[in-house]
């Protein structure tokens, strides 16, 4: 009878894509915040 | 090679391919060394390019509260303001600190444009808008050299007749 | 087994060890690392021949050595199956760092371009993991390797990466690469390749875009997993292992589902080829799948009037090579003439049953007497064909199509009718799947097989293919959702459209359990 969906740790009726925030296949739940922002090099 | 597979037997038959049992047995030696969720993440420390010598009294190490996520929510725009936010953002790079800081900021309909590397907010409802871009008038966050130098430092500038493409939108 | 010349490793060794320096000056800039580079191409190192093959292979093997042997030592605690031990990535992550260094400096001459140079090291890269893994079996450690991907593309396929011409040739040049350490070549890598080819500094990237010259790539990945875990998941019994590996799978495809649905629409044909018909909820989240811009009627809508929704005539895309199979058997043209033309006193048709049998070595391996992808290719290239044919034919389509049999194509009914009527159980059943698996979001596809898998129903006066009929549409819908849109329509016009006469059907009764559902699914729908 498979599985329930909703329970594998992602929000299926999110309105952002999934993707960006997908902690990989084994992950239970989304990665915080790993968005890798490039700021202009006058920062570093 | 990248057209339909043939019969479900094809993956069998080709070259380097093992038996049943043994890719069985691989999986489960594998099974106690999967990959973690730290092997894909960069060293989250951050390494202060320039530290300033501050006097011993002062805290050495970054305040644990500056990663919890209810600290920026609850702190918000009221007490932290635009400009720390954007200072977390900038010079607290590869970060946890980083990205609640652009979640912070995208709270308070900041949008972050990836080519420019730069933040906009919107300074009135925009004149134009498709499914690829956005036109009008926009405050952006930006950082200016005054002559003479101590006058440097964060500013905000309205941009007029600016297209924001959705493309470059994070 | 190649002879490396005399002291050729000890002055790699001492390479790497400058080099780590060099990283762990706190001052560390560009300029000293393009100066190190600068040093290597001078001395010969990065030209891409036999001598750089050698220079990578042996960074590959301080590395992986110095990062297999700091675990263990890191860890005290006893740790669960799953957990893994903790481990030093240091030597990975500067060797990492070199590759994308000399990458980033190495001054394109001799030929030795940027991509040219990329490819050679992951070549020497999937040569080590084989060899790595051939030598060790189980004691293999995919951790050192998945990490170094991991660097490298975090580095050379940043977020910000304009996916043009050389960019995407990067990309592609790892998508080739994950293909080679595909699971069912390198079993104890399959963990790491499934967290790799999904990961979100990858994946996406190979999705995005307009220009969907990326999607070939991921649908090969996809093949890639099906096949290895096709022969694991057809008999449903599995240990802990496989279910990671099954959970595993099932949440990736419920990114593409979320995110890249058009994705999953168009290789759809593909991906039920290679998925074991046990594994129903798995094939129904790829089924399920509709292009993000349009919206679904809900089916249990009063009076829904299917034939008139706008998208119901036209036709779905299909990427997949639908008749691939076909032609490889050389059935392709004789079916294309026996539906132009129909020629009367043909055995063709009545033969289609022993062609779609597999000889008898290959039915072991394959769990089944029949050539699923051939009988998946011949419903659906006699479908495409007959749909063309009607739409042709004559009065508005949607006329056509809500009375097929008016205007039917007489070609395809046949060969769906003797079909159904020469196959054995087991084949009827794989037959009644591949029809089913057309049942999608609304298109004239969904549309047509629809209305066959009815008409076969009624049609038929075995009530053993009735049955069947039912198992079919009902195995789908009893499993967890997601469930297809043309699955649920198909089903629910069987069951309130009086002409089935459904309800006066004696196996709906064969079993107590039988007639609870039956009767839980009569008052569901009022």
């Amino acid at each position: 009878l498979g599985t329930d969906l909703t329970t594998l740790g992602l929000n299926l009726n999110s309105a952002e894509n999934l993707h960006k925030t997908f902690g990989g296949p084994w992950s239970e739940e989304p990665i915080r915040g790993d968005t890798d922002f490039s700021v202009p090099q006058c920062y570093s | 090679d990248l057209g339909t597979i043939g019969d479900n037997l094809s993956g069998l038959s080709s070259g380097g391919v093992h038996d049943h049992m043994f890719n069985l047995q691989m999986l489960e030696a594998a099974y106690t060394k999967l990959p973690q969720p730290k092997d894909s993440e960069r060293s989250r420390s951050y390494i202060p390019k320039h530290p300033a010598a501050t006097p011993a009294s002062y805290p050495q190490a970054q305040a644990p509260i500056l990663n919890n996520p209810a600290f920026w929510e609850r702190y918000g725009v009221d007490n932290i303001g635009t400009d720390t936010l954007f200072f977390a953002f900038y010079f607290q790079q590869n970060t946890y600190q980083q990205y609640l800081a652009a979640k912070e900021l995208k709270k308070q309909s900041w949008r972050y444009h990836r080519k420019y590397n730069t933040w906009f907010q919107r300074h009135e409802e925009p004149k134009v808008a498709t499914d690829e871009y956005e036109q009008g008038t926009y405050v952006y966050f930006d950082f200016h050299i005054a002559d003479d130098n101590p006058q440097s430092g964060w500013c905000q500038r309205i941009k007029h007749e600016f297209t924001f493409e959705y493309n470059y939108l994070e | 087994s190649e002879q490396e010349p005399e002291g050729f490793r000890e002055q790699v060794s001492a390479l790497f060890v400058e080099w780590w320096r060099i990283c762990e000056l706190p001052g560390t800039n560009d300029v000293s690392c393009s100066r190190y580079v600068l040093q290597l191409q001078q001395n010969g190192f990065l030209k891409g021949d036999d001598v750089s093959d050698r220079f990578f292979r042996i960074l590959i093997e301080i590395s992986v050595s110095h990062c297999v042997s700091s675990e263990g030592i890191m860890s005290g605690s006893a740790l669960s199956t799953q957990q893994s031990q903790p481990i030093s990535f240091f030597a990975i992550d500067i060797y990492a760092k070199l590759v994308s260094s000399i990458l980033q400096y190495c001054v394109a001459e001799q030929g030795s371009s940027k991509l040219f140079l990329l490819s050679k090291v992951l070549a020497v890269t999937v040569r080590c993991i084989h060899k790595d893994a051939d030598d060790k079996k189980t004691l293999f450690n995919p951790r050192p390797y998945f990490r170094l991907f991991i660097n490298w593309l975090r580095d050379l396929c940043p977020p910000e990466l304009v996916l043009d011409g050389g960019n995407f040739q990067i990309l592609t040049a790892f998508a080739n690469a994950f293909h080679a350490l595909q699971p069912l070549k390198i079993p104890s890598f399959s963990f790491a390749w499934l967290d790799l080819v999904s990961h979100r500094t990858f994946m996406p990237k190979l999705l995005t875009g307009s220009s969907q010259k990326g999607w070939p790539y991921v649908q090969r990945f996809l093949v890639d997993l099906f096949q290895f875990l096709e022969p694991f998941l057809r008999n449903a019994e599995f240990g802990e292992p496989i279910q990671l590996m099954y959970k595993g799978t099932l949440r990736v495809l419920l990114v593409l589902l979320h995110d890249f649905p058009e994705f999953l629409c168009d290789y759809h044909f593909t991906f039920c080829d290679v998925i074991p018909p046990s594994c129903i909820q798995m094939r129904n989240i790829i089924l399920s799948a509709f292009p993000r811009n349009m919206r679904l009627p809900d089916p249990s809508t009063p009076n829904l009037k299917i034939d008139l929704l706008p998208e119901i005539s036209q036709s779905p895309r299909v990427l997949s090579e639908v008749d691939a199979a076909l032609k490889s058997k050389q059935m392709k043209s004789e079916i294309d003439e026996y539906l132009k033309a129909r020629p009367q006193g043909t055995s063709f048709v009545t033969e289609l049953k022993q062609r779609l049998l597999l000889p008898p070595n290959e039915a072991a391996r394959a769990g089944t007497k029949y050539n699923v992808p051939l009988m998946n290719s011949l419903v659906l290239c006699v479908g495409m064909q007959a749909i063309q044919q009607l739409q042709a034919k004559g009065p508005p389509h949607a006329q056509a199509m809500s009375n097929p049999w008016a205007y039917h194509v007489d070609a395809a009914l046949d060969i769906f009718q003797t079909l159904i009527g020469n196959l054995d159980t087991e084949g009827r059943y794989l037959f009644l799947n591949a029809i089913a698996n057309q049942l999608r979001y609304p298109n004239n596809h969904t549309h047509y097989f629809s209305f066959i898998l009815l008409h076969l129903f009624t049609d038929s006066d075995q009530e053993i293919i009735q049955e069947q009929i039912t198992r079919v549409l009902l195995e789908r819908l009893i499993s967890n959702r997601p469930h297809p849109w043309g699955l649920l329509i198909t089903f629910l016009e069987l069951i309130k459209n009086t002409r089935y006469n459904f309800w006066n059907r004696s196996f709906i009764r064969c079993a107590p359990e039988i007639e609870k559902l039956f009767g839980s699914v009569s008052r569901s729908i009022g």
